[in-house]
């Protein structure tokens, strides 16, 4: 553990607690990509399959445990509880245009070609792209509360930190994962238009983000 | 299949 990847799963942490207290606090989940956040769950059920078979360490077991508690309680939230205030029209990104290529491209480029890698390596794809219905929703309704670009912000930055961690790895321990590191690139470019907006628009003091 | 990488991250 370094502390690049520390910092990087406590944004993570952080950025599914602030969706999920917003959500759940504000009663609401006005802005917030229903789809979005299916696609996480389903990288946490497919990524998390070792939970019970594998133990790392009880960091590790707790972390795995609360992400997929919380990932799927906000599912929960969005398509159950408070359904009435989910924006399914503005939600409207073809989710199978992200899934058939993920789960193709998992099958042909792999470490091993057993179920529970191609499951792992569905995850490590998919997460990369998950959150493009979430930002296809910002820039269809041509705004966001600032609540939810505080999410996409600490989102984007975990993946940034675990690549801090992964160039860390690589110059102390001699680890490279070639499948996490290039969809990591994949997921972080992603979150640069955002990042810029965020920095320029959301930090100076708006209420809200408005795209040009 | 090259060996696969320890999986010990989240």
């Amino acid at each position: 553990m370094n502390v690049f990847r520390l910092l990087g799963d406590v944004s993570h942490l952080v950025a599914i607690i602030i969706l999920f207290l917003k959500i759940f606090r504000s009663k609401s989940c006005a802005g917030i990509s229903g789809k979005s956040q299916v696609l996480f769950a389903l990288v946490f059920t497919t990524r998390y399959l070792d939970l019970f078979t594998s133990f790392i360490s009880i960091y590790n077991t707790v972390m795995k445990v609360v992400f997929l508690v919380l990932s799927y309680a906000t599912v929960y939230l969005i398509y159950l509880r408070f359904r009435s205030s989910y924006d399914s029209e503005s939600d409207t990104f073809r989710v199978e245009f992200l899934l058939v290529p993920v789960a193709g491209l998992s099958f042909l480029e792999n470490y091993d070609f057993t179920p529970i890698e191609i499951l792992w390596t569905f995850s490590i794809y998919l997460e990369s792209v998950a959150i493009l219905p979430q930002l296809f929703m910002i820039t269809k309704t041509g705004e966001a509360e600032s609540i939810t670009t505080h999410y996409l912000f600490f989102l984007g930055l975990y993946r940034a930190l675990y690549l801090a961690n992964w160039v860390w790895r690589y110059h102390t321990e001699g680890f490279f994962d070639q499948i996490a590191v290039v969809s990591g690139v994949v997921q972080t470019i992603f979150y640069c238009d955002f990042f810029y907006l965020y920095v320029t628009k959301v930090l100076k003091g708006n209420s809200k983000l408005t795209l040009p | 299949d090259e060996a696969v990488p320890t999986k010990d991250e989240l």
